[in-house]
């Protein structure tokens, strides 16, 4: 299972429509501080599904909604939705290629879909489940956190490796 | 579980050894559990020495030991566990060239079995990438995606850096 | 000493204004009281907006934004009450070209008034000092001192981030 | 007043009698990772009377003193010699210039000195203490900290600015 591509909009910095590939080898995102690099990983934790404010460095779920500029108004929803290759079948549906989105409104309205077939944030979690994505600590590094690796508690880093089991 | 987790932590110990090793050119690793009567309940402590040196607490090393010994135990896991895939925001800040290429040189490795997505100012990690996407904010606050070859990334990352 | 505080910390909060703006090339500040009927038991609060930026908290700024607003503040602090010397310690890791030229400019105007010591891996921050100590380990595990010429210290630091 | 130089052996990973001097502008510390750099902050800190393991990094206050490496044997004292010009009479006493010196020797046995009269710990807190040095959150910032100056809880921010004060 990989990642074929990420697309956004209106979700933080990425006010319009943006989409990003992923090739089978190794993807660097590159750019001057506060372009928005950090904000792609964010997207990508948040469509799989992540529901601490804390990971995606937010206040209020609504943070993710691109806030306007002195240019342009605010939005009203954000939308992320990531392409994946099925085709080792990891992932428990019968698509080689799979989609999975997620929006969410100013009014606080969250929606949920997998193949444009909608869904509960639930269905999202168990798609992905036994593979180790997103849940797994290890699968995402956010700027900053690599020493935390050795500075968490020495039980933390117990619950970590148990993730691993 | 109990049984499963014992398995599972003997072979990330083992394979933080080798990362560890591959990272470092050398140094003594363990990876022990506080409370080895209580698996579940225990802490787990890292002990890592780079080649020659002797010091005895994690607290000693330096920045770039860190994040490197922190690498070592993170591909360890992934070692155990491949994970699909693997996002990683500028893992490589604390590291100079010579351990900036070492680090590459194991992420090319992994690369083989877990789909990496990289953030990076380093013109030295850009290098070894088969895909490039540069973000920019043309207009104040918003974001968005441009092409980039590589040698003008690396030109931008190391005029970053100089 | 509530009086006290409260002069000094008015005199931070309009130092941290221009420390900002001059950091940023524009923007919005406030430094607040969380308790204003009970300063010396109140805490402080940050805000922070880069130019044409829109954010509500400081918690969604990129790492290299909060990096430059912690200079800021740093530096404002400086200006109300500076301090005869000041060891900087790899503050400029997270900091792209751009931002590395701007937090040298204001270290600069600061070392009128100040001595700084800082530790550095990037070559732009080497070209604006005026002393130079390499600091290597030829044998391992032992630190020693080497004069290093700036422009071989650059090449080094470029080397070291490509 | 400034800082002239600063002088240490057996401290840290500085096993050999080793010199910095500091000019009256900016000076600056390089050097590949793990060279110890960091550990020559720590030597001016140390010196200056931190008390505080977490402050120079350590777990128990001999870990200053050189542990040895395959090649060489432990040493039995650290010491760090800190070199200043008080030509503008900020440190309350008569010298225009004045060494401050600290040894810790692996028995444990500590010792102090001002302009080579030893004394205690206490005399070299005060000589600094209207100064602003050494205890002034500000006047040092250790490598991975700068992040810390804005995530500090607000009443720790708050204390920060009590000393400026
Ligand atoms: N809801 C939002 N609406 C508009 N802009 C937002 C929103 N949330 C965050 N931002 C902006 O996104 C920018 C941060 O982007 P990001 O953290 O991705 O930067 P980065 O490219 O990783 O930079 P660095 O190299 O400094 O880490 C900030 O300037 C922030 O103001
Ligand atoms: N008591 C000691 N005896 C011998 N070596 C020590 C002692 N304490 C620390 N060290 C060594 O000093 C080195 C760390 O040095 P330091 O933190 O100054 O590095 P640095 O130059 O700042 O590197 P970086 O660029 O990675 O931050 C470590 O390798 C550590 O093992
Ligand atoms: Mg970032
Ligand atoms: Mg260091």
């Amino acid at each position: 299972m990989h990642l074929n591509s990420v697309a956004m909009r209106g979700f933080k910095s990425f006010a319009d429509h943006t989409e990003l590939e992923f090739g089978h080898g190794l993807t660097a995102i590159v750019g001057p501080n506060g372009a928005g690099k950090s904000n792609i990983a964010d997207a990508i934790l948040w469509v799989l599904g992540e529901q601490s404010n804390r990971a995606i460095r937010t206040q209020t779920s609504q943070d993710v909604i691109f806030a306007g500029t002195d240019e342009r108004s605010p939005l009203g929803m954000s939308e992320v939705r990531l392409l994946l290759d099925n085709s080792d079948g990891m992932l428990p549906v019968d698509f080689t290629e799979v989609e999975v989105y997620r929006r969410l409104y100013r009014t606080g309205d969250s929606e949920y879909g997998i193949n444009n077939s909608a869904c509960r944030l639930r269905d999202v979690h168990d798609l992905f489940v036994d593979t180790g994505v997103g849940q797994a600590a290890y699968s995402l590094v956010g700027q900053g956190e690599i020493e935390a690796v050795l500075s968490v508690r020495s039980e933390d880093r117990r619950e970590l490796m148990e993730e691993v089991a | 579980a109990e049984r499963e987790f014992m398995l599972t932590f003997e072979q990330i110990a083992k394979a933080f050894e080798s990362t560890f090793t591959a990272l470092f050119g050398g140094g003594t690793t363990d990876l022990y559990l506080t409370d080895a009567d209580n698996p579940l309940e225990s802490g787990v402590e890292v002990f890592a020495q780079p080649p020659g040196k002797r010091q005895k607490h994690l607290s000693l090393l330096s920045g770039g030991e860190r994040a490197m010994t922190a690498l070592a135990l993170l591909f360890a896991m992934l070692e155990v566990k491949p994970s699909p895939f693997c996002v990683l925001d500028e893992i490589d800040a604390a590291l100079d060239a010579t351990n900036t290429d070492r680090f590459v040189a194991i992420l090319k490795e992994f690369a083989k079995r877990t789909q990496f997505i990289v953030i990076t100012h380093n013109p030295r990690t850009m290098e070894a990438v088969d895909l490039l996407h540069g973000i920019t904010m043309q207009e104040a606050g918003v974001s968005q995606r441009i092409s980039v070859e590589l040698r003008d990334a690396q030109e931008e990352g190391r005029r970053q850096q100089e």
